[in-house]
């Protein structure tokens, strides 16, 4: 995180807002909430309180503006700039602009508005751009489901570095942001994708190509703005090109780079019982056409011709797999599977069934 | 003579480039009264200092990574203080 330049702050924690005018294109409660839930992402890990004013001069006064609006800072029509905030102080001071010629939603079809605003008053605090990619006060904007929505840890220590802790007797904590070459680096799901490596974790993919010294980190909705965070196993099949993603008891397919339509669907259409809430990890085996589920210390076989679970199972992973005995994620390359426990990585070989090596999770790296 | 298509995107690239480093890494306008050195060209070192906020690999010259991060919608909010 990073301080605007001077340290600029509130001195009272109570401040007080208000919404100047409205945009056309949301209903006026969609954007009273986008706001307050904004002001709460703030308030939430703080002492700072904001109390709404509908008629006099507030600390902060949030408008939705157009190209030169008299503060030196034109807006620069659709796209581009989206926002300005500007730093605590009196008159100007902590005012929010929008530029009412960008396409505010409340979801990911257009700029979200509520991530837009966290992010300008992150700017009326006092706090400036921050160079973690991850952080809410990173300058370009990506889009966040606003109900799956978490302060990222770099802000929090941001904040509370200007006002303190929250009064909370819990006190909230945030996601980090993966950084490839931590050696204490977890995946929730990894992938093969048309010859590149996919590692999930969170709401980033960790993207590796093998001819390319650097590991591309990206926002998951950057690529598939459908998809949530937190992907819980994935698994590439080849042989019909296509990558499948698994959240809870849901799936999607992607058919090349792109969500097939109709998805998400259900697991048990492939055939789990309904004891099974989610999976693992995933692998398939391009060679026999079977696709391995993990769950817990169980997994189940998938004929990927038939397209339905092999019979037989579930079996202990404990029992064909050496000594894996839970796997978070797992990936077949090169004749090999590897599974992810936490920060170690197992390489098998399916022909001898053993485990010939064992290394960090963040192996892939070039670290 | 109409502009070939690729000059013309150049120009639009260098336009891209002069107003988003003058909006967010206070490069100075050619038009404001400053002193500067015939051999000096502030653009590559401010250049530098976007690529390096953003991680970036720091070349100094407009690459395709550093257009693309300029093309991105953002906060009109400079990177660096004034």
């Amino acid at each position: 995180y990073v301080f605007t330049e001077g340290n600029p702050k509130w001195k009272r924690n109570n401040l007080t807002y208000r919404i100047v005018n409205y945009t056309p294109l949301m209903r006026r409660a969609d954007v009273d909430e986008a706001i307050q839930k904004a002001l709460s992402v703030w308030s939430n890990v703080t002492p700072l309180t904001f109390q709404k004013i509908e008629d006099k001069m507030a600390d902060i006064m949030i408008s939705f503006v157009v190209r030169d609006h008299q503060d030196n800072s034109p807006f620069d029509g659709p796209n581009g700039q989206l926002a300005h905030a500007f730093q605590p102080g009196e008159a100007i001071g902590g005012d929010v602009h929008l530029d009412n010629e960008e396409y505010w939603t409340k979801d990911g079809r257009g700029y979200n508005l509520f991530i837009v605003i966290a992010h300008e008053l992150g700017h009326s605090l006092g706090l400036s751009h921050s160079t973690d990619p991850g952080a809410l006060m990173y300058p370009t904007y990506a889009y966040t489901d606003p109900k799956e929505f978490h302060l990222p840890q770099d802000d929090i220590d941001g904040i509370q570095a200007i006002y303190g802790q929250s009064n909370a007797p819990v006190q909230p904590t945030g996601p980090t942001t993966p950084q490839a070459c931590d050696p204490s680096l977890t995946f929730d799901a990894v992938t093969t994708l048309r010859g590149e490596m996919m590692f999930f974790k969170g709401r980033y993919i960790l993207r590796k190509h093998p001819q390319r010294i650097e590991t591309e980190l990206n926002f998951i909705s950057l690529f598939w703005p459908k998809l949530p965070s937190g992907i819980q196993a994935a698994y590439e099949n080849i042989e019909r090109d296509e990558v499948l993603l698994f959240k809870e008891d849901k799936y999607w397919v992607l058919r090349g780079y792109d969500i097939a339509p109709g998805y998400p669907k259900s697991i048990y259409r492939l055939g789990f019982p309904k004891t099974v809430k989610r999976v693992n990890a995933a692998y398939s085996d391009e060679n026999t056409g079977k696709t391995y589920f993990f769950v817990a210390d169980r997994y189940w076989r998938y004929d990927e011709n038939k397209r339905s679970m092999d019979h037989g199972y579930p079996r202990k992973i404990l029992s064909d797999f050496g000594k894996i005995g839970r796997v978070d994620a797992a990936f077949q390359k090169d004749g090999y599977v590897y599974f992810f426990h936490g920060t170690t990585q197992f390489q098998f070989d399916p022909r001898g069934k053993r485990i010939v090596r064992q290394m960090k999770s963040n192996s892939w790296f070039d670290c | 003579f109409p502009v070939a298509p690729e000059a013309e995107e150049e120009r639009k690239n260098i336009a891209l480039v002069e107003t988003y480093l003058q909006n967010f890494y206070n490069l100075q306008k050619d038009d404001q009264p400053h002193v500067r050195l015939k051999s000096v060209n502030p653009l590559p070192e401010k250049l530098k200092e976007m690529q390096e906020f953003f991680g970036l690999k720091v070349t100094g010259k407009p690459d395709l990574e550093t257009l693309e991060m300029m093309k991105k919608p953002r906060c009109g909010v400079p990177d660096i203080g004034k």
